[in-house]
């Protein structure tokens, strides 16, 4: 079983293959793969060969070619389905944030309790009120809910995506909620980046 | 120098420490803290003594005394000034959003070109329009800019802020921008978080 901080770090280095090869590099050193996504030479060549690739050669790896293996091991070409629950401002900046749409993720409904917020949003995407929840996750077989609601209310709406079925929950409010073990729970907070932003600035 | 690598593990580590500080845990051992945080046993330990800070028992760490020591070297705890610019869905969103103050954070300012969206908005903290930019920043020594704007806009504005003398930058728009060496820069997209769902549940 691989675990999650060496998935983090093979997302990273896919991350930085992306970069490289639309600024048009060829190959780069395991050393070099390091200093981008902040680990070590023996840990990058490690992970890398955790998913059975292959393929360092004198020059270093191959940015294309490793890029692609990656991208089929890690299964990231396969566009997958996520809904938004709470379309207040965060939640419909979300649903017309165009980014998703690259990183294989596609936003095919938003959920929300207040009627009134429903009939005056003026949106591509289909959004229903948040008894349908479980109906349209089943029937669209969607993957991911992704939470932007008020924190008091974020518990009860993960425990209502987990019951319809989602694999992963990506939780904007913040608030710590319990997921069972099989659920992929990630919060999306940017306090590592104002902390960094502050610690920086210091030293 | 410290690299921006080291300062995002122990900005990690803090914020392990205050986690646990929160669930009353007394001792951590660095093995216990590198697995939280993704890292090595001797990566921690490392990290820590850089900043000078010592005190290693047999029971390990001492979490409360540890947190505090790292709050002090990393500057945490002194409040710095930011202020957003863009007061579409998310920037106001992102006004309203309680956690800024808990992470050493104060939105002073709020900024927009569009006049109409200013007299709109109903917020406790003052917005200007997008001219009182330079002046605003200077009289009450913003240090922290935060991008809430289309991605076309992102680099004037970008600019526009560096001039003014912020230092550091946090962009939400989903596009790279240029800044100069000085500048503390982070871009705030959850293609990782995304990535990392993906990638989690295939494998
Ligand atoms: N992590 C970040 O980057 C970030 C940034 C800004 C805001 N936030 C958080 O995102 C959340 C939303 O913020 P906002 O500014 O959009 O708030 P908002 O008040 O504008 O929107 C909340 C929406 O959720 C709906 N809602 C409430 N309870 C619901 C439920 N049980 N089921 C379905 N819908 C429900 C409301 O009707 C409303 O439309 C908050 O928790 C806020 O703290 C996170
Ligand atoms: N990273 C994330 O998590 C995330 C999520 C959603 C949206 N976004 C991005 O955030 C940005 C804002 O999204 P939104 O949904 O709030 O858009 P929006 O259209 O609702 O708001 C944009 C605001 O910026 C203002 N503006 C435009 N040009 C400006 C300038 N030069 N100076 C000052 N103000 C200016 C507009 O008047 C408007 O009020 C977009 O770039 C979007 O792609 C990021």
């Amino acid at each position: 079983d691989i675990s999650d901080n060496t998935i983090k770090r093979i997302c990273s280095i896919f991350g930085s293959l992306s970069a490289m090869e639309k600024r048009g590099v060829e190959f780069v050193s395991s050393k070099e793969l390091a200093g981008y996504i902040g680990s070590t030479e023996y840990t990058v060549r490690k992970d890398i060969s955790i998913l059975g690739v292959t393929g360092y050669t004198r020059r270093g790896y191959e940015v294309s070619g490793l890029k692609k293996e990656l991208e089929c091991k890690l299964n990231l070409s396969k566009k997958k389905k996520a809904c938004i629950v709470g379309l207040g401002r965060l939640g419909t900046a979300l649903l017309d944030y165009e980014k998703f749409q690259e990183d294989g993720f596609e936003i095919v409904a938003g959920f929300d309790c207040s009627i009134n917020r429903i009939e005056r949003l003026n949106t591509h995407i289909e959004v229903f009120q948040i008894s349908y929840l479980k109906d349209t996750i089943q029937q669209r077989s969607i993957e991911l809910g992704i939470i932007a609601v008020p924190a008091k209310s974020a518990q009860e709406v993960a425990d209502d995506l987990i019951e319809a079925g989602v694999k992963g929950i990506l939780n904007f409010a913040p608030v710590k909620i319990g997921v069972p073990k099989h659920i992929i729970y990630l919060e999306m907070d940017f306090t590592n980046a104002l902390r960094f932003i502050a610690a920086r600035s210091s030293l």
